[in-house]
This record gives C-alpha cells, sequence and structure tokens, in this order.
C-alpha cells in the first residue's frame, strides 16, 4: 500500500530529526 | 481564501497544541487565550525556572482581560526575557528571525504574528537544559504536529549560522 508506505517514511524523517536533536549537545548552535 | 487561512494558521494551532503539554494554570486553548502572554510566561518558566525565574513571572500581569495595552505590556516582556535567553544562554543569534509584531498580537489577536513568538518559545525548550524531556513530549504529539514542529525547528536553526 503506497499510503501506509509513506507514513511510514514519514514517521522515520520525523524521528530522525528529533532523534538527532536529542543528541545535540545541550545549547550548543544549530 | 479558506486555503490561505489554513497556511497561516497551521503554525499557530500546531504550536498551541504543542503548548498545552505545558499544562499551565492559565488557559491556553485558543490564539485570544495566548494573547494575554500569561500562558507562555508559565510554559517559560517550566522550561528554565533559573532564568524565567519567579520575580520575572510575578511582574506578568494576570488580569489584563481585554486590555491591550496590559497585554502589550506582558508580551514585551516575554519577548525581551527570550531574546535575552537565547543570546546569552543558547548563545545564538537570532536577528534574522522575522520578529513578532506584538501590537498585531495584543491588539488583533493575529495568529502568524503569535505563530512567530511560539516558535521562539519552541526553540527555547528544544535547546535548554531539559531539552530531552520537551523533544521526548514532542515525539508523542500527533505526526501532523510533530511535522509542523520540525519545520518550525529547522527554520530556526537555518537563522543559526553565523
Amino acid at each position: 500500500d503506497p499510503n501506509m508506505k509513506a507514513g511510514a517514511a514519514n514517521e522515520g524523517v520525523l524521528a530522525n530529526f528529533f532523534n538527532s536533536l536529542l543528541s545535540k549537545k545541550t545549547g550548543s548552535p544549530g | 481564501m479558506e486555503q490561505m487561512d489554513d497556511v497561516k494558521t497551521v503554525l499557530v494551532e500546531s504550536l498551541i497544541v504543542w503548548l498545552q503539554t505545558f499544562n499551565t494554570t492559565a488557559p491556553c486553548r485558543t490564539v485570544e487565550e495566548l494573547t494575554t502572554g500569561v500562558a507562555i510566561s508559565q510554559a517559560l518558566h517550566q522550561i528554565d525556572p533559573a532564568w524565567f525565574n519567579d520575580g520575572w513571572l510575578s511582574r506578568i500581569k494576570t488580569d489584563v482581560e481585554d486590555n491591550w495595552r496590559l497585554k502589550m505590556n506582558n508580551l514585551k516582556k516575554v519577548l525581551q526575557m527570550v531574546v535575552d535567553y537565547y543570546n546569552e544562554v543558547l548563545c545564538q543569534e537570532i536577528s534574522d528571525f522575522p520578529w513578532p509584531d506584538l501590537a498585531l498580537v495584543a491588539e488583533h489577536s493575529d495568529p502568524v504574528q503569535l505563530g512567530r513568538l511560539l516558535q521562539l518559545i519552541l526553540g527555547c525548550a528544544v535547546r535548554c537544559e531539559h531539552k530531552q524531556e520537551y523533544i521526548q513530549i514532542i515525539m508523542t504529539l500527533e505526526e501532523s504536529v510533530q511535522h509542523v514542529v520540525m519545520t518550525a525547528i529547522q527554520e530556526l536553526m537555518s537563522k543559526d549560522t553565523k
């Protein structure tokens, strides 16, 4: 199902983004 | 026209959903409720109680009702302290970020301008000392809200290239 695939990809993008944000040093730029 | 309105309000609506996770005692459901600056200041107090401290919070008037001048005074106190927080605690230059027009927020409950202010508050939450807590809460929100939050954070970061 292409919709399910797109949904899973979307979830992956969000998880990647927020996990990378979590791993950034507090207060460091960017 | 309706679609244009949707585009204008999607940021503020999603950031209001996010702000509700702070469970502030001041109401935090609509654009109008947030124009007093009270719920926003309570959220900031949770984000960094050492910076947005009790003394500062006590200077935010809670009984402003529909008086736009009193709302404006509160919003100015909020924005000034947030800008100082970026400069002095987060060491981030945000002068390139489109400044929220507080008069439009206080007088006309402008959703676009309030969205910009909330975007700056979001930036504080995801960069503060306890950012893990706030990021993990964001990750529990509805996917569409997470998307808007992600884009808002990316926009803030794109201004941070100096």
